[in-house]
């Protein structure tokens, strides 16, 4: 799975995710990537892509869940990131994902071994992870 | 600092033991890449749309992610990809799920999005809508690749195994299963 979420110069935010799906899958299965509001979803205030376990993103309706906790509870981007996986893990699922808001504050947490990620600035300075 | 984007290439059993330092800087590069590719459209005064699309395109074209080229492979030895948008500016939003011949699934997830009334198309029908408005349609050969299609074979090995042996829990997912 890959996705992205972008900043663009007039303040808007875009979040997008895609995915070869899970080895081995049957049954035509869907994961999260594709369902808006589990896996990818964007308003005025975040934009938010996940990669993982996609039964429980979807459960978790992880990526509005993130979005609602700042725009309800004025929850700030990381402390919203982090709650959401923290009950995603509680479910017995893991993964990841990153979020992005109109400020140009980043999230990125995961609680498995790793997760490919990276970010740039207004400035153009890049970094890229892969381990914790 | 200010970010103006940020990328992700999966989540999952990513370790250091299984990474050379080959691989890992194959890794890197591509996903510097994408970041700068995204980041060019920015400085030029695109949109996040298609920031996004600029960058989840690379990735999609790379055989490391699994996503377009580089995605796994379903039990019958098929690839069924999904993506999605979503544009925060109008809450407008695309998606489609379980295609197979469509080479840049985030671009048909764009067209669902900037020219249907819909917000999800799947299957056969998404990938007549994208031949219909242009999209790169290839043949499922396009997206086979030898690293995916021997993690098919090892799953299928791994499934078998469990069912002769009594050791596993009836519904357990291996770790790298559950990751694609």
């Amino acid at each position: 799975t890959v996705g992205a979420v972008a900043l663009d110069k007039d303040g808007n935010l875009a979040a997008g995710t895609s995915t070869g799906g899970m080895t081995n899958k049957k049954w035509n299965r869907i994961g999260d990537a594709p369902i808006i509001g589990a896996g990818t979803y964007a308003n005025g205030q975040v934009g938010i892509s996940a990669t993982g376990w996609g039964e429980f993103f979807i459960r978790a309706t992880a990526a509005r869940t993130l979005a609602a906790k700042m725009e309800y509870h004025n929850k700030n981007i990381e402390t919203a990131a982090e709650e959401v996986i923290h009950e995603i893990e509680e479910m017995g699922g893991d993964g990841g994902l990153i979020a992005l808001d109109k400020d140009g504050n980043v999230a990125m947490p995961f609680n498995t071994a790793g997760m490919y990620r990276g970010t740039v600035t207004n400035k153009g300075e890049i970094e890229v992870l892969i381990f914790k | 600092k200010k970010y103006v984007m940020v990328i992700h290439g999966g989540a999952g059993t990513i370790t250091r033991a299984a990474m050379t330092p080959e691989k890992e800087a194959a890794y890197r590069q591509k996903l510097a890449e994408a970041l700068r590719t995204g980041y060019g459209e920015i400085q030029s005064g695109k949109s996040s749309v298609e920031a996004v699309a600029a960058a989840i395109t690379l990735l999609e074209d790379s055989p490391l992610f699994n996503a377009g080229k580089g995605s796994v492979f379903t039990s019958d030895g098929q690839n069924e990809m999904d993506a999605a948008i979503m544009f925060g500016k109008n809450k407008s939003a695309g998606a489609v799920a379980g295609v197979q011949t469509i080479k840049n699934p985030i671009k048909a997830a764009i067209a669902v999005m900037e020219e249907s009334e819909h917000v999800m198309l799947s299957g056969r029908g998404a990938e007549k809508f994208a031949q219909e408005k242009g999209l790169d349609i290839v043949l499922p050969s396009y997206f086979w690749t030898k690293d995916r299609w021997d993690g098919l074979q090892k799953a299928k090995q791994n499934e078998n195994s469990k069912k002769t042996s009594k050791i596993y829990p009836k519904n357990s997912f291996d770790i790298d299963q559950k990751f694609g």
